[in-house]
C-alpha cells in the first residue's frame, strides 16, 4: 500500500480513472480510502 | 426508522455531536470517529459530500474509519 | 455583495456546478477546481465542512488547489 503514498493527488486520480474506480477529489480525508481501492484492484 | 433516527433528523445539522447520538453508530464507533477527528455530524456530512454522495464509498470509508459493519453503516 | 453572490445563494446547493458560477472564483480558477474533482458546489462545501468550517484552513486549501488569491478566496 505504501508505494501509492509517493504518488501525487493528480497521479492517484489518474490511476483511479484508469481502473475505472468511482471517486471524488483526492483530499486529506479521502486519500487513504482511494489508495486502498487501488491496492484492492491490483491485488 | 428508529427513535434515534427521528431525534437525529429533528435537529439542525449545525451543532450535532457525532458519537452515540447517531442512528447506527453506537458509543464505541462514535468514539473512534471522534478520535479520527470526526467529532461533529457536519464533519461526517462533509466527508459524504467530498465522496460525491457515493453511498458505497461512504460506507467503505465508515468501515475503515470506525469499523462500522454493513448494517451499522447502512443505518 | 455582487450579483454573482446573490445569484449563487438564491439557488439550492444540491445541483450547483462550480467553476465560473461562484463568487470570487472565475472561469480559470473554476476550471482548476473541476480538474481537481471539485466539479460541484456541494463537493467544495464538503471540503469546507471536513476542514471544520475553519476559514483560514479553507482559504489555504483553496489557494493550494486552484491558486485563488486572498481576495478571491475571501469572496
Amino acid at each position: 500500500m505504501d508505494d501509492y503514498a509517493v504518488l501525487s493527488d493528480t497521479e492517484l486520480a489518474a490511476v483511479l480513472r484508469q481502473y475505472n474506480i468511482p471517486h471524488g477529489p483526492i483530499v486529506g480525508s479521502t486519500r487513504k480510502l482511494y489508495e486502498k481501492k487501488i491496492f484492492e484492484y491490483e491485488t | 426508522t428508529s427513535q434515534k433516527h427521528r431525534d437525529f433528523v429533528a435537529e439542525p445539522m449545525g451543532g450535532k455531536a457525532s458519537g452515540g447520538a447517531w442512528p447506527g453508530i453506537g458509543d464505541a464507533l462514535g468514539k473512534r470517529l471522534e478520535e479520527g477527528g470526526f467529532d461533529k455530524a457536519y464533519v461526517v456530512l462533509g466527508q459524504f459530500l467530498v465522496l460525491k454522495k457515493d453511498e458505497d464509498l461512504f460506507r467503505e470509508w465508515l468501515k475503515d474509519t470506525c469499523g462500522a459493519n454493513a448494517k451499522q453503516s447502512r443505518d
